[in-house]
């Protein structure tokens, strides 16, 4: 049975994109099959796989509104286990079409009927998440089975993270009481820097053993890649950014193995 | 008569509050009579100087809901000429609300409708907008006379500057022909980095005079600040940081006065 993990943190910038990508298919490389789900209006995690799709071809918009079926919409990439369910911009409709035309109970809901017989067929369902706390966030974290926190080591990103703790809170005490923590992820980190030795000494203090071991540092590859349209380890094997997502990737199955 | 200027981008972590708790301190310091309005429900811009609200205290989430009047809610500053007016995390629930119990054509008008009074006490109004096209960057849109686009010089950040002229000219086709671009800021800016320059180029040939003359430089300065709840200014007046945003102040003077 597939493990549903959604990408989350509403601030901005903090590497949930290039976290969802390069896990994904560090994962992928490690044989296990994935299936990175982009629910970005951004759609950054599509084209930072190198895929750009025309008005009109089969997204997750169309699949949330019941359009297309998911299989319609699935792409096959680079490697071979790991498939994407890419986004286009118009995705940024679908949060004031779910408040116009459903319920207050169903908006949340749609993304978790989409993936649930996609289970079978992935052992992991990454989500990567929009900067914010909307609709298209709150159908990941009510989908998920956990939720992985992208953190940069700077002030703002820190200060965010008790909010996002708090939404995740009341997720599992309403739609979604099975909702856990994947794990804090310490994102372009500095060792040269005060402030990123600050910053991560007071989130492993606060979070203790919520904060994965591995940490992911600044590195000029990891940007570098999307413009190439494919992640890091396909593009630069022995930068520090490649070897980091493949040790998060040992770090997340050695965890879910040992449950 | 103030100008009124949105500092927006739905790219996340770009710069945007960086640049307005920033610019709004720069020309404060060039004596101009400045107001920041925080409308991003994260609230950065409202810490980045300071200010932490109890739930209850006088926010824009307050004033556009026609709670309080704007004046119960502005809050002066360590500079003299700088006010803001702080958000609340709960500023997220506008965006549903103004779905549920506004009509399509009046839910955009809202900060208009506010600010329009303040024009003739202040100089320039800055609005520091959250990561998304929704509807509270849209009422930011509505009610500015200009854009300012912070863009970090990296790939992600370039790919999203279509939309967002897009959503513009869509602004300025319905409910703000008055519409124009301040300019586009390159902020993060790293002269060692092929990425930094190869995107710093690539906007600069695309849009040529939209572009500001000074670029702002990655500096450790700018984010160690806002943990002061300081504008670099005051924190660091000798940084790098510090240096370019009041060279952009200077510019943005020029622009202005010429006109
Ligand atoms: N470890 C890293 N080292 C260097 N650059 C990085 C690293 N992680 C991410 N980046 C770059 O930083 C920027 C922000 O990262 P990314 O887009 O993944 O964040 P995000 O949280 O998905 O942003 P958004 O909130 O807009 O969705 C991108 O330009 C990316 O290429
Ligand atoms: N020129 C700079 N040099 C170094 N750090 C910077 C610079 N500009 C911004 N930062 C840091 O980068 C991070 C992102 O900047 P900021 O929060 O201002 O972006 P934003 O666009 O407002 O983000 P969001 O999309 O979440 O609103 C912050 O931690 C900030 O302190
Ligand atoms: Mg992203
Ligand atoms: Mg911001």
């Amino acid at each position: 049975m597939g493990k549903i993990i959604a990408v989350a943190n509403q601030k901005g910038g903090v590497g949930k994109t290039t976290t969802s990508i390069n896990l994904s298919a560090s994962l992928a490389a490690a044989r296990r099959r994935v299936l990175l789900v982009d629910l970005d209006p951004q759609a950054n995690a599509t084209s930072g796989l190198g895929f750009f799709l025309d008005e009109g071809e089969p997204d997750i918009y169309r699949v949330l509104t019941r359009q297309v079926q998911v299989d319609a919409a699935l792409r096959a990439t680079d490697l071979a286990t790991l498939h994407l369910l890419p986004a286009c911009p118009h995705l940024a409709a679908l949060e004031v079409e779910l408040v116009e035309h459903m319920e207050f109970g169903e908006r949340a809901l749609q993304l978790r009927e989409i993936l649930a017989p996609l289970r079978e067929r992935f052992d992991f369902i990454l989500i990567d998440c929009p900067p914010s706390l909307g609709l298209l966030t709150l159908n990941a974290l009510t989908a998920a089975d956990s939720v992985l926190i992208p953190v940069q080591t700077e002030y703002f990103a820190m200060e965010g993270l008790g909010r996002l703790m708090n939404t995740i809170g009341r997720v599992r005490e309403s739609a979604n009481p099975a909702l856990e923590y994947e794990g804090v992820l310490l994102c372009m980190t500095d060792d040269r820097t005060v402030l990123s030795r600050q910053v991560s000494e007071e989130i492993r203090g606060h979070l203790e053993s919520r904060v994965f071991e591995t940490t992911i540092p600044r590195n000029i590859r990891l940007s570098e890649s999307p413009s190439h349209g494919k992640p890091v380890l396909i593009y630069s094997v022995a930068s520090k950014g490649a070897q980091a997502y493949l040790q998060l990737a040992d770090e997340l199955i050695r965890l879910n193995q040992s449950q």
